[in-house]
């Protein structure tokens, strides 16, 4: 089954 | 200091119900722009991004940046004090320890005031990149409030694949499987009714269905909302506001399906 991403991953700090 | 005036309670009334269960303590960034805000959720799944740009108030004051840590249960408590077509008005001090919230009947002399304490919040603020989505899908926001509710009754994910054909939701549950797909749609006479398919490459993502339930109590600010979707990035949920002003929400997708 897919387990669920996080945000942080995809959007870091800018 | 702050002073922005909005001609309507209900525009914040919505906006802070439409995330008060994603999120619960939150800065509001005032400059002389507007009002941002940007906030995850407990369990950094969902990011929240509202933009109230100034012109979405008369008048609106910010002489420099201004930080309100608000906790939105609290704002809600307020603001339920506030009628749907008061005039509401922000105020705040260049440091301020309360924000002040003042609502006045247009129809009568009655006139609200309340203040509510400030909080210290230290938030991470992220970085959203720029991106060329792979696909951009406007459609009725009841539309996508509805296909999301039934389809929560049997799953709790649903893939959702732009192609060619259209964009089609589905979900595979214990009790059987459902999906819904919608084709570009031309609607004249009723253009909220629209649905517009912007597509310039194949994208098949899956998400969590009680995330994208809870975006869509911001159905009623936005008679459509808009969907951007590439792979492997987080999906965008955007509720346009008047005057450029919006209700952004992004949802990690899930992964290693």
């Amino acid at each position: 089954t897919a387990s669920q991403g996080s945000i942080t991953s995809f959007f870091g700090a800018p | 200091m702050l002073e922005a005036r909005l001609e309507q309670a209900n525009l914040l009334k919505k906006v802070v119900d439409a995330i008060k269960d994603l999120v619960q303590d939150c800065n509001f960034d005032c400059n002389d722009s507007g009002i941002a805000l940007q906030a995850m959720d407990n369990s950094h799944v969902a990011l929240v991004s509202m933009m109230l740009k100034s012109e979405s108030f008369s008048p609106f004051r910010c002489d420099r940046n201004i930080a309100l840590g608000i906790n939105l249960t609290s704002l809600t408590k307020v603001l339920r004090a506030a009628q749907n077509e008061d005039i509401l008005t922000l105020k705040a001090e260049d440091a301020p320890d309360v924000v002040n919230l003042v609502f006045e009947s247009a129809e009568s002399d009655r006139i609200s005031e309340y203040d509510i304490k400030l909080m210290d919040i230290d938030q991470e603020h992220l970085g959203i990149p720029e991106t060329e989505y792979a696909a951009t899908i406007s459609m009725p926001s009841a539309e996508f409030q509805r296909i999301c509710r039934d389809l929560m009754a049997l799953s709790e994910s649903v893939s959702i694949e732009c192609s060619k054909e259209g964009v089609k939701f589905a979900c595979q549950g214990d009790i059987g499987s459902g999906s819904v797909t919608l084709r570009s749609h031309t609607n004249v006479d009723k253009p909220e009714m629209n649905v517009e398919i912007d597509l310039t490459e194949p994208v098949s993502l899956t998400f969590s269905l009680k995330y994208l339930v809870g975006f869509c109590k911001a159905s009623s600010l936005s008679g459509q909302v808009k969907l951007c979707l590439s792979n492997e990035v987080p999906l965008l949920v955007e509720y346009a506001l008047a005057n450029n002003s919006y209700l952004r929400f992004y949802l990690a997708p899930k992964i290693g399906d």
